[in-house]
């Protein structure tokens, strides 16, 4: 398969690419790319191959163009159908984000188990019982389940997902998940970004 | 300074020695470890060289006293003292989240702009009026400043923050903040990582 690390960056690419078309930038070498996110011009050619080998023209990149193919690729122009577990403070923070529907990914079921919870409205949505999962998944189609339940639970609400044909979660659960090898899983840890942060703000203050 | 990607992966180390430690392993070699994250054995012990280079102790390194060297550098045991701007969805999740007061680090105070918010709970703070901000951290030590207000107003909130001595900032606008070299900043972009999600699923359904 691919590398992570190439999964990675290509968003980066993408968001950069943004701004530079936004910017009113038309040609962008790779090795000038590169250095936006710090990688080298070959390092950055390489990735550029898993998208298709895209070529340069000339003087490096036309923006426009790369931005177009990576935003493709990236399936920004499909819709991207999620589901969500555990309708706490970070679910709804993330349901009610239309930061993502602009991107093209769309949450279209929520699940929880507690009754204060359920049948109450986030986004346009009605918090379902987390029983009513499997049905789900086993009706409509679905690409990612996001998972925002607590750690404690996390291991067995993933396993009730890819029981039911999830194949890629992205959860933010501060657990290892232990699933079969054609599961996808996205980890966000929110708490390395902010430990990587006070890292390098003890270490400047030491210098 | 620091490479921002040692920064990045010290935290990583720490949670991968947390895990071991609970499973009881004792000792681990540099390539073991570095294995788990995806970093040569080379490459880790000059991760480590920034922590005040932990020697190996024979056969690789004490799971225990490694975890402790880290913790301490990560500021582990030191209050690290937070404040917010923008509590709204994602702002509210941040600060009512305990995984972060556990690793020692700690809201302080809670700013906002919109009358519906100003004087409401949350957690244990009131949430306070953005026009309080500068005397805030004229009279309060903070080491961190989060940012979760719109991007439309991301880089003057940002500024208010620097112009009253905030040096580390960690932001989940979506745009590119234009400061002073001397401040830190870490962008948690959640986009880029549920690309990357996609873009490995859509990947592999081509394959
Ligand atoms: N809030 C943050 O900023 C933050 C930061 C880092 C990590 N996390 C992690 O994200 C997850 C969610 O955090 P949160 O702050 O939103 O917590 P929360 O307690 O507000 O939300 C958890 C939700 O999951 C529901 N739930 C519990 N068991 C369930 C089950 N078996 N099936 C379905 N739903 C269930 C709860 O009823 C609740 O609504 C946690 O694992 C947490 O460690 C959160
Ligand atoms: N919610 C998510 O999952 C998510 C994901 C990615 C990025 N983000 C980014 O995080 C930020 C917050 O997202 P959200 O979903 O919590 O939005 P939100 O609209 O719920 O919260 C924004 C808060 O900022 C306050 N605010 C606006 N202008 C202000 C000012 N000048 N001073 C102080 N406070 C001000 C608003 O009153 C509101 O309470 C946004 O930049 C968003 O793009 C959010």
């Amino acid at each position: 398969g691919m590398p992570l690390r190439v999964a990675q960056r290509l968003p980066v690419y993408l968001r950069h690419l943004r701004e530079l078309s936004e910017m009113g930038v038309e040609r962008i070498s790779s090795a000038e790319l590169g250095a936006l996110i710090g990688v080298t011009s070959s390092q950055l050619k390489q990735d550029l191959s898993y998208i298709g080998g895209f070529g340069q023209q000339g003087y490096g990149f036309r923006v426009d163009d790369l931005y177009e193919k990576l935003s493709q690729v990236l399936g920004l122009d499909q819709r991207c159908k999620l589901i969500l577990v555990g309708a706490g403070n970070l679910g709804k923070a993330l349901v009610n984000y239309d930061g993502f529907r602009r991107l093209g990914y769309h949450f279209v079921a929520i699940f929880d188990n507690d009754p204060a919870t359920i049948g109450s409205r986030v986004g346009v949505m009605e918090v379902q019982h987390v029983d009513e999962l499997p049905n789900y998944l086993r009706s409509y189609r679905v690409d990612i389940g996001v998972l925002t339940v607590p750690e404690t639970v996390a291991q067995e609400v993933a396993e009730t997902m890819v029981e039911n044909g999830i194949k890629a979660i992205w959860s933010f659960a501060p657990v290892q998940l232990r699933l079969p090898g054609h599961v996808l899983v996205e980890h966000l840890h929110l708490s390395d970004s902010l430990m990587s942060l006070a890292f390098r703000l003890h270490y400047r203050r030491q210098q």
